[in-house]
């Protein structure tokens, strides 16, 4: 473990944090993918296939059992509880999330470290997480009004992968044969997908003006 | 030998 992981982790626990609390304390989802939601949800259920089988340590697996709590309760509130659900904006949030789910799939299929399940399923959810954002993003570019709490658990969201960048670079320099070149590349692409959305939230934050997306 | 310690990252 070293601080860009930990704070990499941090800044996810975070992100999720303050999204759950958004949707707890207003009981509200607007400007929130549900399908980005979902997306989520698949990518842990898929990435913590061995939660009980491979256990590396306290940290590893409490993490994991809160990623997927919060994943799968933030979907759960946003389908089934009766007040949150009403702020739903299902006719703007239309992003088919098979078309993000079966390219990765296939990818996975033939990219990946091992061709087992389990290595299958877990570059799969490396995949899907690097483009699950993109629902949110389309959906943020539509309404366009971004109410400040979306704003920070996007930028979170964002933040978490590229501080893993920095732990991939320095396990690197540090470890012997730490390559995953899989892992870098997906983990690079979905940093990038966050660029315009850095640019335009730094840009409201330093101009002191509120966060909006160009049509 | 790969370990499992190669998922080593959530």
């Amino acid at each position: 473990m070293n601080i860009f992981r930990l704070a990499g982790d941090m800044t996810h626990l975070m992100s999720v944090i303050v999204l759950l609390l958004k949707i707890h304390t207003i009981k509200s989802c607007a400007g929130i993918s549900l399908k980005t939601q979902e997306l989520y949800a698949l990518v842990f259920a898929t990435r913590y296939l061995d939660i009980f089988t491979d256990f590396i340590s306290l940290y590893n697996t409490i993490m994991k059992l809160i990623f997927l709590a919060s994943s799968f309760s933030i979907v759960w509130y946003m389908r089934q509880h009766k007040i949150v659900r009403r702020s739903y904006d299902k006719d703007q949030d239309t992003f088919r999330h098979l078309f993000l789910i079966l390219p990765c799939l296939l990818l996975a299929l033939f990219i990946n470290e091992k061709f087992t399940f389990k290595e299958v399923m877990w570059t799969f959810s490396l995949f899907l997480e690097a483009v699950a954002i993109l629902p949110q993003l389309v959906l943020l570019q539509r309404t366009r009004n971004i109410d400040n709490l979306t704003g920070q658990y996007v930028f979170l969201l964002g933040a978490y992968r590229a501080l893993y960048i920095l732990n991939w670079i320095y396990r690197y320099f540090t470890e012997p044969h730490y390559v995953h070149w899989i892992t870098w590349i997906s983990g690079l692409v979905q940093t990038l997908l966050y660029a315009d959305f850095f640019y335009y939230y730094f840009n409201s934050w330093k101009n002191n003006v509120k966060l909006q997306l160009p049509a | 030998a790969r370990s499992h310690r190669d998922h080593d990252e959530l």
